[in-house]
């Protein structure tokens, strides 16, 4: 038996708009740990991980680890129906082939639920390994949306590389080329609009544009977007979930071969 | 000319 209950409904619409682009099908496990997924991209080159950690939920019952097949664009069908404001619970029984949500409206006078189906999705389950990261760049996630917004109108391709000067993010296209200099700034009135970057060593990375757009699609999670950059390893684009966990994408960089 | 490397040249199956 399972059953979670999250008043704050509309970080689970948040969470599926962030990812829904990015993957189709997923498994999201439930453990005593939480609820979580990790999901690749059809062609492997960009990795999603999920928590929700079981504390940040009013109710999170979850009687033994349970892996539920979904299917991510009718899940968000499913979440559409629900309002900003309503309190979600998922329910499913063990061995069962449905899951259902039900949604409550605040003053309790409307109360929804919906039977999905579920799938079986053969997914292989990868290991992140622990890295130090050669630099680390936190900066508010709408500037960080902006940038790879507009950096997409004239390359395909974005350059990240820090250093002294800062994080600068570099493309090239048949109309020119564009930089965009983002320079550490913690002298703001507020935190979430600082830029902080933390480096231990210079790096320059290349990545296909089109999935940072996709990544900014969780950008409605966190005021700030975290960025964790080493010389031949993934980027880490991560968006902190207030109290729960996170959405962290993975993506593999552009090689010389 | 760069080509696009694939998740999996990072982290392994668990």
């Amino acid at each position: 038996m399972l059953e979670l209950r999250l008043v704050q409904g509309s970080l689970f619409k948040k969470v599926l708009d962030g990812i829904k682009d990015l993957v189709n099908d997923a498994n999201f496990d439930c453990s005593s740990t939480g609820f979580s997924l990790q999901a690749m991209d059809s062609s492997h080159v960009a990795l999603v991980a999920l928590l929700l950690r079981s504390e940040g939920f009013e109710h999170y019952r979850c009687d033994r680890n349970i892996s539920m097949g979904m299917n991510l664009s009718n899940m968000a069908k499913m979440f559409k129906c629900a309002g900003n404001d309503d309190i979600i619970t998922i329910k499913a029984d063990d061995g069962g082939d449905t899951v259902t949500f039900m949604f409550e409206s605040p003053t309790q006078d409307k109360i929804s639920d919906f039977e999905m189906k579920l799938m079986s999705i053969d997914s292989e389950h990868l290991g992140i390994p622990e890295a130090e990261y050669h630099a680390i760049v936190k900066m508010p996630s709408s500037e960080f949306a902006r940038i790879c917004r507009d950096l997409s109108t004239i390359g395909d391709t974005v350059v990240i590389s820090v250093s002294k000067e800062g994080v600068k993010f570099t493309t090239k296209g048949d109309i020119g080329i564009a930089n965009i200099v983002c320079r550490q700034n913690t002298s703001v009135d507020k935190p979430e609009e600082a830029t902080v970057i933390e480096m231990n060593e210079p790096v320059s990375l290349t990545f296909a544009l089109r999935y940072m757009n996709s990544f900014t699609k969780a950008t409605p999670l966190s005021n700030i977007v975290t960025i964790s950059l080493s010389n031949e390893l993934p980027v880490v684009v991560e968006y902190k979930i207030a109290e729960m966990g996170y959405v962290r994408f993975y993506l593999a960089p552009k090689i010389e071969e | 000319l760069k080509s696009q490397a694939r998740i999996a040249r990072y982290f392994r199956s668990s």
